[in-house]
């Protein structure tokens, strides 16, 4: 564990957190993407099969239990809920995300470490992390105008992002044999997807206004 | 030689 994949991890527990805590609190999912959030329990459920096989640490389980745990909820929260699905954005939030589902799926299936179930699900997990953001960054474009958790949200999931290459980079200067190419391709990709909308951010930031992305 | 570290990451 060095310090960018610790910062890493927790600037994403932080974004999920924020959100579930943002949902949980105000009682609202304006803004928040459910395709996004779909994909993203998609995500875990698929990666973290290895809780059954392999242990690394408790530090590593934990966090693997807190990311399905928060992103299940937050799926519940929003489909389910009460009042928080009567805030749901349904009419805004059409990116069609069995489109990414599919594809990546198939991508998994030809490009591979090793063919083994679980291999193949670890490896969809990354092609499918690297666009879920898609549906949400749809989502604030067609909205515009972004409430500050909601911007907040994107940016520490970006900020984690950053980090992860970071480590990356320190792993592969450090460790011998750490030479990832599906994991670090698939993070570029997904790093570079939220490149655009950091942009707008820091934009707003500087002129000390309200966060407005272009239609 | 592959190392499976990779798989160490969250």
């Amino acid at each position: 564990m060095n310090i960018f994949r610790l910062a890493g991890d927790m600037t994403h527990l932080a974004s999920v957190l924020v959100l579930l805590l943002k949902i949980h609190t105000i009682k609202s999912c304006a803004g928040v993407s459910l395709k996004t959030q779909e994909l993203y329990a998609i995500v875990f459920a698929t990666r973290y099969l290895d809780i059954f096989t392999s242990f690394y640490s408790i530090y590593n389980t934990l966090m693997k239990l807190i990311f399905l745990g928060s992103s299940f909820s937050i799926v519940w929260y929003m489909r389910y809920h009460k009042t928080v699905r009567r805030t749901y954005d349904r009419e805004q939030d059409t990116f069609r995300h069995w489109f990414l589902v599919l594809p990546c799926l198939l991508l998994a299936l030809l490009i591979h470490e090793k063919f083994t179930f679980l291999e193949v699900l670890w490896t969809f997990s990354l092609y499918l992390e690297a666009v879920a953001i898609l549906p949400q960054l749809v989502l604030l474009q067609r909205t515009r105008n972004i409430d500050n958790l909601t911007g907040q949200y994107v940016f520490l999931l970006g900020g984690y992002r950053g980090f992860y290459i970071l480590n990356w980079i320190y792993r592969y200067l450090t460790e011998p044999h750490f030479v990832h190419w599906i994991t670090w391709i698939a993070g570029l990709v997904q790093t570079l997807l939220y490149a655009d909308f950091f942009y707008y951010y820091f934009q707003s930031w500087k002129n000390n206004k309200k966060l407005q992305l272009p239609a | 030689y592959k190392s499976e570290t990779g798989h160490d990451e969250l």
